[in-house]
């Protein structure tokens, strides 16, 4: 167990910094023990943006903490795909620029695990295979209208 | 393993029989505001055994049976269903899983495997034997993206352990 | 004071109550005092958009709690208006119609308040009277870039 | 009363010193991820004598002074300075107010009211006089948009206050 643990650790870890660098462009990034027992280590984020000095994951900015924490879920569905991961509305606070970054990877992760996503951007919408629309048309009651394939295909 | 189809019926806002039907790579939910994107994420919450309200925004269990609309009244009953496929290689009806998941509006809950009863426990061990893990590996909820950063460094290892 | 406190809640109830309906174009909305006291009294919000038939604020979705706090926003600044008042991407939840609304509201706002908002979204930047470009050319040095004037009347 | 002009210099990642003079109506701030759009407003609250490091993200007031970057060394000193317009109709010299508050890396703090030292009270109450009541009343920050609907009834009652 103990074995399997640090082993999840190191492999996470290292496709954590690799994918931090790659979606920064730069900077570096990595996952720290807070302790050598594996029955009670947590586990701390460090994160440093290129050009900056600092990793104070705080003081980082909206878009960049959701960053850090995108390319954490890379890391760890690398290792490991659920069978499913359901995210909503998670580019919320990243430019277009960066929800393209965001949506190489999810590419990537939907070859071994099922995605589904929701979203008001044109660049997720743009990057997934299927969409569903929901709506209220009778004001309370919802439902799901039209379903579009393939848009990327367009 | 994956989610071949999800249907509710009086869950939150969507008080019709709906279906939708999953396919593999990335789905994508759209429309406006309030329309019930989040409650189709409460919906697979929900029908795969999570127990916290909260975590659906809701004070209780009851809060997930349709409570009445413009000319509809509330529901009595409230039903998630979701059916898995379970082999890749071979999606043929045995490799099929169906849960379902009911609550009355009096509070009185039914589980249900392949229409079999069973008890809340066996939905939650079903699922954690096909993969799926702590909440937190897989579920991500609006506005809550960050809170991965948020939680305390014990919290966030279950991640690892997952991984593990 | 007493009586300041008690005619200041009626009047903001009003016009949160009005403005919630024009911006949901419909459904209801009130404030309620928890006591009868003012020294002590707290205030709760209730909301029902059009056609929904419970009030709980905590079932609402995202870009529906945006919009109740935008319209009590409007309601308080109506009575009261601030000096300035500084809003950081708080239209992340909403989608481009009621992004539109939120800006109708906001120019109201800016005749009496002088308004300081950050945005990712193309409609929020037209309402603009005034656009201020913040960018860090040099990694890690923040710099501000170029202001542009009275983009809607282009 | 409106906001004239707003200094940086060391503040966060305004490293070099920057001005931005804002106009009346609607001035907006924009730009990609990370490029200190968010620390424009944390200086803002800084300046009118916010002592709440942790509404500015931050673990404690030294984390405010520019910490250093690509060829650039931290600096000694952050400093943001406010000057605002007091008269709309007279908009003359005496009916403007600067409002400077540095802090050294060790910590160490200074206030200004017009170029003459001051105490932070002093630069809070003068802010209080010219309509700056609770800084949720004036504030809303990134991601907390919500917060007024998530505050206790008796937290959030301080905002019928500020409009009485
Ligand atoms: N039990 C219920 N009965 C009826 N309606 C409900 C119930 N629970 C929630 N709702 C309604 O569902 C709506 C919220 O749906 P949801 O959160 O899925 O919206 P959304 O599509 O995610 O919107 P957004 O884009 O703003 O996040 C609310 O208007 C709420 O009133
Ligand atoms: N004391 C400091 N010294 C140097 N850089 C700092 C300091 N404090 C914060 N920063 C940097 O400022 C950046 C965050 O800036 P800010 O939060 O203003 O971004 P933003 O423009 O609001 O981005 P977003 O659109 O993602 O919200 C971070 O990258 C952080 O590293
Ligand atoms: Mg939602
Ligand atoms: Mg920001």
């Amino acid at each position: 167990i103990t074995k399997r643990f640090f082993a999840a650790f190191k492999a996470v870890n290292k496709v954590f910094r690799q994918t931090f660098k790659r979606v920064f462009g730069g900077g570096s990034a990595r996952l720290v023990l807070t302790s050598e027992d594996p029955t009670e280590a947590g586990i701390e984020i460090e994160a440093k943006p290129p050009g900056k000095k600092h990793s104070n994951i705080n003081l980082l900015s909206g878009g960049e903490r959701t960053l850090v924490v995108i390319s954490l879920l890379y890391a760890l569905y690398s290792i490991h795909p659920a069978p499913f991961l359901v995210l909503d509305e998670i580019d919320a606070a990243l430019d277009e620029i960066n929800i393209l970054r965001f949506t190489e990877l999810l590419k990537s992760i939907s070859e071994k695990t099922q995605v589904i996503v929701i979203t008001h951007k044109k660049v997720t919408m743009e990057a997934a295979d299927v969409l569903y629309g929901v709506t209220m048309e009778i004001p309370g009651i919802s439902k799901v209208v039209g379903v579009s394939f393939a848009l990327s295909e367009v | 393993m994956h989610i071949k189809s999800l249907q509710l019926k009086g869950f939150k806002s969507f008080a019709d029989e709906t279906e939708i039907r999953f396919s593999k790579g990335i789905n994508c939910i759209v429309g406006p505001n309030g329309c019930g994107k989040s409650n189709v994420v409460d919906a697979l919450k929900w029908v795969t055994g999570d127990t916290s309200s909260r975590g659906m925004r809701a004070t209780n269990m009851k809060d997930m049976v349709f409570k009445g609309a413009m000319g509809k009244r509330a529901a009595r009953t409230s039903e998630v269903s979701i059916t898995i496929s379970r082999d890749e290689l071979l999606p043929i009806k045995e490799n099929e899983i169906t849960v379902t998941r009911r609550i009355k509006s009096n509070g009185d809950s039914e589980f249900l495997i392949n229409d079999r009863k069973v008890r809340l426990k066996d939905i939650q061990e079903l699922f954690l034997s096909i993969g799926l893990g702590h909440k937190d590996y897989v579920f991500f909820e609006q506005g809550q993206i960050d809170r991965v950063l948020r939680l305390k460094p014990e919290e966030r290892r279950v991640l690892i352990d997952d991984a593990a």
